[in-house]
């Protein structure tokens, strides 16, 4: 077996010897074809038969299978015959069979040319042709989508296809929704779906953030009407969420928006063999978790600093000049920390603690003297003394040393580090001379 | 010390005795760690005496008291151009003692001043000359254990040097007088610094401080008529003086 070859998608016919006049007592056929799906569409560039009424003598018949489309003779300016004029001849299917027949004897006044014509494959919309004559019913049961030389059947949101490839069947378990936003509605809505539905719906986002429905649209769900008020007995939209108490909706009223504390949640749907309910649908979007808003730190500064913070914000303590960060009891270098998924901020708070320079340095020879209270801390003033009058002070007397922001005790005249001098050459007492 | 007088407590902090291998000298504080003196009193002949032979005392003002608290030297650095094998050439007595510890100063030990830059030596000022020496003349020569201090006016180089050719008459070799020495002392005798005193200062004050002008260094006798004491002239050495404490 040898494949067979694709049918051309265009070409040219014309009657035997054409521009020359055509034979006598000819009977010729042309069988057109085109690929599956197309329709072909046949235009005559030209015709020219000896005309006669009904075409009895000379004729190019046009046929689809045994149905006659159209049967030509004459030329463009006779009065007799049937020229097609320039309307194209369309085929239902994707063949097309031409038939010349000739008889034995022409005009002697005018010589024939016959025809010539060129076809081309048009592609058929089966999806709005009309509904098959023999009962089985449309093309497609719900959604038909034209394509070159073809058709594909679909479905709508909660159905799926069978095997035929043209008929739907209600499907609708199982339906994940992983993106942070989307849209999802009842099957067939806003139509009624058939009797009998339980479908689940589950939207399950990354962890931090939370889900929000929004029943933008129609809300129609069959109620019961009781003592007790409404009640959801036969239909509802169960929303489930983890650890939590479900609720079951129904009704004519729409539930508007509804913020889901968590990230996943499940909608079952449900309605019995009985009652109408046209369905619903909703938008769903999701919104970081939040953290608490940090509270003030002593002497030292959150930034940045908002109104709201949400997962994955981070944020950073910085301590006034003068104080550094601690936490656990340990001095730290720098902090910052982030907003976790469970609206947790990762690392506690810091605080801010005077810094302090240490002990000042002994003074060899000398001592040293708290100007501002005996404390190390931040800005406090020292003073160091010599031990006079055997030594004095580099830099003089009243060199003051202040506990600087990088922790080191600093003078106001540049001296690194106090020294005491000795002073030479002035003795306590002095030989004295009293006898002249 | 010869016609001087006892120094009461503090007057003279710096000074320092030196016991050489028993022999009596003098020198004087000049910072925490160094005591300056005469490189004749640390050398045996040609040679520098052993560091563990210099008992060095200070604040004292009587030898009897507190002798056993004296301390080590860590080093001696004695001038590196003085040469007196033979005791006849004094030119550069000079040396530093390095202790091994620093000082704390109080009333009784402090260090004399350094000559401030562009010091004079103006012939006739008073100056302040002290030590454990000898009290006695050439004739009767006395030990003192008491620190006598005494007053001595500086002394032209020409008349000192006037007074070295008288004495050279007799005598076949008296050391010469050089530029790195100055004389002090009185035409009439009897004031003078002596044996003992050898490496003690000879001080001038200047806006009420001392400072080391000179360090006892050689004489004719002592306190002789027409004689006079030879100092060595401090001035001259303070670059070796700073240069020597730094690199050690």
């Amino acid at each position: 077996c040898w494949p067979l070859p694709d049918p051309p998608m265009h070409g040219e016919v014309h009657s035997p010897g054409y521009p020359r006049p055509y034979p006598h007592n000819l009977q010729q056929q042309w069988d057109l074809h085109v690929p599956e799906g197309y329709q072909i569409r046949l235009t005559f560039t030209h015709l020219d038969i000896e005309a006669s009424a009904d075409c009895y003598y000379d004729s190019l018949s046009v046929l689809y299978g045994e149905k006659l489309l159209g049967k030509f003779c004459g030329n463009e300016n006779s009065a007799d015959g049937h020229h097609p004029g320039n309307h194209p001849i369309l085929s239902p299917g994707n063949s097309l069979k031409l038939k010349f027949q000739t008889d034995g004897n022409n005009p002697e006044r005018h010589q024939n040319v016959g025809f010539s014509a060129q076809y081309q494959a048009i592609d058929i919309d089966e999806c709005s042709a009309a509904e098959p004559e023999d009962g089985s019913g449309p093309l497609c049961s719900q959604i038909c989508l034209n394509t070159l030389g073809s058709y594909l059947c679909s479905c709508h949101h909660g159905y799926e296809l069978r095997s035929d490839q043209r008929s739907c069947v209600l499907s609708c378990s199982g339906g994940l929704f992983d993106e942070p936003k989307g849209h999802l509605s009842s099957p067939g809505y806003p139509s009624p779906p058939p009797h009998g539905v339980s479908c689940q719906y589950v939207i399950a986002v990354e962890s931090g953030f939370t889900i929000s429905l929004n029943f933008t649209d129609k809300f129609n769900i069959e109620s019961v009407h009781t003592e007790e008020g409404r009640q959801c007995l036969h239909h509802w939209l169960e929303v489930a969420i983890a650890e939590e108490k479900s609720i079951k909706l129904c009704g004519d009223e729409s539930p508007g928006l509804m913020h889901i504390n968590s990230n996943v949640v499940r909608l079952n749907y449900h309605t019995d063999d009985a009652g109408q309910s046209s369905g619903w649908s909703l938008d769903y979007s999701t919104q970081r978790v939040k953290c608490p808003v940090p509270g003030n730190i002593a002497n030292g500064r959150v930034t940045p600093r908002l109104t709201e913070y949400f997962y994955r914000d981070y944020i950073y303590v910085r301590c006034d000049q003068g104080y550094k960060i601690m936490t656990g009891g340990q001095e730290i270098d720098s902090f910052s920390t982030m907003c976790q998924s469970n609206g947790q901020w990762h690392l506690k708070l810091p605080e801010c603690h005077l810094i302090d320079c240490g002990e000042p340095e002994p003074l060899l020879n000398g001592g040293v003297t708290f100007l501002s209270g005996y404390q190390n801390q931040y800005l406090s003033v020292i003073q160091y003394h010599c031990n006079e009058p055997f030594y004095f002070l580099l830099g003089g007397a009243n060199v003051t040393f202040t506990c600087e922001a990088d922790r080191v005790w600093r003078s106001s005249i540049d001296i690194v580090s106090p020294t005491c001098i000795p002073v030479c050459g002035q003795p306590t007492k002095h030989i004295s001379y009293y006898q002249r | 010390i010869i016609g001087g007088s006892d120094a009461p407590d503090d007057t003279i902090p710096w000074q320092v005795l030196l016991s050489v291998s028993g022999d009596r000298g003098g020198g004087m504080v000049i910072a925490d760690r160094w005591i300056m003196t005469a490189a004749h009193v640390l050398m045996r002949g040609s040679q520098v005496v052993p560091s563990s032979t210099v008992r060095i005392y200070m604040g004292l003002n009587e030898v009897t008291e507190n002798l056993s608290a004296y301390v080590f030297p860590s080093s001696l650095h004695v001038h590196p151009e003085y040469h007196n094998p033979r005791h006849t050439d004094f030119n550069n007595d000079i040396a530093l003692i390095k202790l091994q510890d620093p000082i704390t100063f109080h009333s009784s030990i402090m260090p004399v001043c350094l000559p401030p830059e562009g010091a004079e030596y103006e012939t006739g000022v008073i100056g302040l000359v002290s030590g454990f020496g000898t009290t006695g003349t050439i004739n009767k020569r006395i030990l003192t254990n008491k620190l006598k201090y005494l007053n001595l006016p500086l002394v032209s180089q020409q008349t000192c040097s006037a007074s070295m050719t008288s004495l050279r008459r007799g005598t076949s070799e008296i050391p010469n007088l050089t530029d790195n020495m100055f004389c002090a002392g009185i035409p009439e005798g009897g004031k003078d610094s002596c044996q003992g005193d050898s490496g003690g200062p000879f001080t001038l004050t200047e806006n009420g401080r001392f400072w080391a002008a000179g360090i006892v260094s050689w004489g004719a006798n002592c306190g002789m008529k027409d004689r006079y004491g030879v100092y060595t002239r401090v001035a001259n050495y303070v670059n070796w003086i700073k240069k020597t404490m730094q690199e050690n």
